[in-house]
């Protein structure tokens, strides 16, 4: 999956991938004072027996969890399913809703998008990306989105959480790269210095089909050199 | 002189003159060039003119041969040329470059030795906007010129009060050179270089001229109006001075979408900050706030009393991003509670209400369908109030805010994203913030007259003025009788006003400073952009009629509009080719071309930015 950091104190953004093996989940937020946790468990392309190399995966499957008040939702491709307690209640993409829990508010937009909010100030998009029809090797996923984080404390950290923090980078020496519409450049960041590329990435929150290009400065290697530890630091066992 | 000289190419001479009659100006920029290498070498005239204006003419002759430019239908014009089009030949002479400004530029080969002069012609009926008519003219001459002149020659039959010029690369030693004088109602500012007073330092080849150089006046205003006539066509002037402020009722209504994130949201606090140091105190204002959900400050509008100021501030202090944008939600909330204040007479019987709806995006939640926001806000506002509708940025549909202001007798105005976006807020509030009059009609003898301009008008605010001009059918007419009624913060008032016409024109009749039918010229270009903007906001059959008649206007006063092109012949080897010159629209204006400046790694801002993971 791709990720991107929106660095609103410099008007700019990062971005990287991250790649591991479909199956795999990923802490993205974890907030031991608010008790939120939202964790991704990748799938990859439905590939064919002779289909070797490397293949991207996405995010299959989303677990938002808040432990203080014992909540958990289960966002996949299919359905959405909310855990309040021992409460169980199920929704489908084809629904058009608006759920006002007195502590979360879940609103789906029919087949694109659903919106999360765990009480003010900590609100979550999940956009789904439906497959096309007649594409033989790709599968349903999904993206997740922080639309609002005022709630999150700054113990916050994860994949994305960490970011959440204002981060401070120096972009030096600008020169070409392998592509000519991408140059790289030298990026100072948390005492490491980076090679990192000129691109842009997708947000799909507005057009979810076509998505909107957001420029960024690209990390390579898996976020090396930017991110807290290794992307492997933030490999969970299981969803909840 | 050798630095003079560029790659060959000589600029000679600059000239900008620029004549102003009755506000209306005409400007002829000329430039020759002279071509000192021994092969043929590139020519370029690269000009910046107000987005206001019209282009009326152009012509290059290169060696005492003249190529003209014609203006023809725009369609037909393309048509016309769509070959030379796809074989790349052509490219468009005109693009918007700044806030305020559109780039003309065209370039020609030029033989060893020989020379070529562009002659650009453009004109523009110059606004009154806080007190002051203001002429901006772009310098930017990209080399030194051994004869360099601008020289504007102003005359107004009121007389002139105040005149004015400055120059954004002036420096101490140049300001002598800068000229300003007037008398009566002659005014006239001439600015003339010389080849060292260009340089940007001594014994630099660099030119210090480039960038804004503005002329601002007004004129004497002992009536409340002035009609002045000449050749069968009228205009009248109404800026009455010396009258009470009227109270008003506004109600902000402000897009917090997660893309108006960051800094944007926080120059619009700083301006609404600012502008609530400057509400009066019989002033009635509330704050709608529109994101997925629309807030309201305030359930009706309340006086702003300095305790109600207060609370306001901590409130603008408080405001917070919240999710996607529902303008149709957040629009017909400040409509309905400015209709609810009207129903229930809570609202002082005389004022003035208004709202102003700033936006930077298009609708994402609730109603997305821009027509139908557009018939729900014309629907609920039904003609009661001025809509002025702001877009911030570029990505958003500033066509249909154009229309829909159009429709609520508003206007749409871009703010651009910069660092003084804040003063750009400020500076549109400031200029409705003091209406005077509301329900303004100007009326003359029915019989005697024909083609008239706008002449109702919602509001009329301090420091602007309001021009209606006309067609005289009544060969016989020895005077125009006007009469203007409006409300006032006292009283409902009537101005009348009258000329005689053998008196204006005579008055008028300093033909040196006249260019031409200056008052029909002046009621053609005033007549085609309200019809343009009519268009906006028309469909069917009348926008075809609308369409038809602003068409037929430009083509018969020869005014580039977004209706007609001009095409330029430019002779090149044994082959003319030609190029299209068209009026840039400002709906379909992207961002500026200033920033291609910025290198291409940087950022353009986006509309939404969200910290998330996705996939491709």
């Amino acid at each position: 999956p791709h990720f991107i950091i929106d660095v609103p104190q410099k008007e700019d953004a990062l971005c990287f991938n991250i790649n591991e093996d479909p199956g795999v989940v990923l802490n993205l937020i974890r907030d031991p004072t608010t008790g939120i946790i939202v964790n991704g468990q990748l799938i990859g392309d439905v590939t064919t027996d002779n289909d070797a190399g490397l293949h991207n995966t996405y995010i299959g499957r989303l677990g938002i969890i808040n432990t203080q008040l014992n909540l958990t939702l289960e966002v996949t491709p299919e359905k959405i399913v909310l855990h309040n307690g021992t409460k169980q209640k199920t929704f489908m993409w084809l629904d058009e809703v608006i759920l006002l829990h007195p502590s979360l508010t879940l609103k789906i937009i029919r087949k694109k998008s659903l919106e999360v909010s765990l009480g003010e100030g900590a609100t979550f998009e999940v956009v789904l990306h439906k497959k096309w029809k007649k594409h033989l090797s790709h599968a349903d996923f999904l993206g997740f989105y922080i639309m609002d984080s005022h709630r999150l404390s700054e113990n916050t950290h994860g994949l994305l959480g960490q970011f959440l923090h204002p981060i401070d980078f120096n972009i030096l020496e600008v020169h070409p790269g392998s592509d000519p519409e991408k140059p790289d450049a030298t990026m100072i960041v948390k005492n490491n210095q980076l090679t990192v590329t000129r691109g842009w990435q997708k947000d799909y929150t507005e057009d979810t089909k076509r998505g909107t290009n957001v420029p960024c400065w690209f990390i390579h290697n898996n976020a090396e050199g930017l991110i807290d530890g290794t992307y492997t630091d933030y490999v969970v066992p299981s969803l909840f | 002189a050798a630095d003079v000289n560029v790659d060959g190419i000589d600029i000679h001479s600059m000239k900008i003159d620029c004549k102003i009659t009755s506000r209306f100006a005409h400007t002829i920029i000329t430039s020759q060039a002279v071509n000192r290498a021994n092969v043929s070498k590139e020519a370029l005239f690269d000009v910046e003119l107000p987005k206001t204006a019209f282009i009326t003419n152009f012509v290059m002759t290169i060696d005492g041969v003249s190529y003209p430019g014609i203006i023809k239908e725009k369609e037909a014009a393309q048509q016309q040329y769509q070959k030379a089009v796809s074989r790349g030949q052509t490219a468009g002479l005109v693009k918007a470059s700044g806030r305020k400004t559109e780039k003309f530029s065209v370039s020609v080969n030029i033989a060893a030795a020989k020379n070529v002069t562009f002659e650009l012609n453009y004109e523009e009926l110059l606004k009154r906007s806080f007190g002051k008519y203001e002429l901006l003219i772009k310098v930017n001459p990209k080399q030194l010129v051994k004869q360099f002149e601008i020289e504007a020659n102003i005359f107004e039959p009121q007389g002139i009060s105040y005149l004015d010029a400055e120059a954004s690369f002036i420096t101490n030693d140049l300001l002598p050179v800068m000229q300003k004088s007037f008398s009566g109602k002659k005014g006239r500012v001439v600015f003339k270089p010389t080849l060292d007073q260009q340089r940007s330092c001594a014994d630099c080849p660099t030119t210090l001229l480039n960038g804004d150089f503005v002329i601002k006046y007004d004129v004497n205003r002992e009536t409340p109006g002035n009609i002045q006539i000449v050749n069968g066509y009228f205009v009248h002037f109404f800026a009455p001075k010396n009258i009470t402020r009227l109270s008003k009722n506004i109600v902000f209504i402000i897009d917090v979408s997660i893309s108006m994130s960051g800094r944007k949201l926080e120059q619009t606090k700083q301006a609404l900050l600012k502008i609530l140091e400057d509400i009066k105190e019989d002033d009635y204002l509330n704050f709608v706030l529109f994101g997925s959900d629309v807030h309201k400050w305030k359930d009706t509008l309340i006086q702003a009393t300095p305790e109600n100021l207060e609370e306001a501030r901590r409130y603008v202090r408080d405001i917070n991003i919240a999710g996607w944008t529902n303008l149709n939600g957040g629009l017909l909330a400040g409509i309905e509670m400015l209709n609810e204040a009207q129903r229930s007479g809570t609202l002082p019987e005389r004022s003035a209400s208004l709202i102003i709806m700033l936006t930077d995006g298009r609708p994402t939640k609730g109603e997305t369908n821009t027509q139908t926001i557009i018939d729900n806000v014309r629907n609920a506002i039904q003609g009661k109030y001025p809509l002025y509708n702001l877009g911030f940025g570029y990505d958003l549909d500033y066509a249909s805010l154009e229309k829909m202001a159009a429709e609520n007798n508003g206007l749409a105005r871009r703010i651009y994203e910069d660092s003084d976006s804040d003063l750009q807020l400020q500076g549109f509030y400031d200029e409705v913030a003091n209406p005077l009059l509301t329900e303004v009609e100007l009326k003359y003898p029915e019989n005697a007259i024909s083609d008239l301009t706008q002449n109702n008008f919602k509001h009329y605010y301090d420091g602007s003025e309001i021009v209606v001009a006309g067609r005289i059918t009544d060969n016989d007419l020895n005077s125009i009788t006007a009469e203007v009624t409006a409300h006032g913060a006292e009283d409902d008032m009537i101005f009348a006003e009258q000329a005689d016409v053998e008196e204006t024109t005579k008055a008028l009749e300093e033909r040196e400073y006249i260019f031409g039918d200056f008052i029909r010229r002046l009621w053609a270009y005033l007549t085609i952009h309200q019809l343009l903007e009519k268009r906006n906001a028309a469909k069917g059959e009348e926008k075809a009629n609308l369409t038809a008649k602003a068409l037929e206007m430009s083509l018969q006063y020869k005014f580039v509009t977004p209706l007609t092109s001009m095409v330029v012949t430019k002779p090149e080897d044994n082959e003319d080719k030609t190029a299209l010159a068209d009026k840039p629209l400002e709906a379909e204006a992207t961002r500026q071309s200033s920033q291609s400046v910025v290198p291409s790694y940087s950022v353009p801002a986006t509309s939404h930015r969200y910290t998330s993971v996705d996939g491709d």
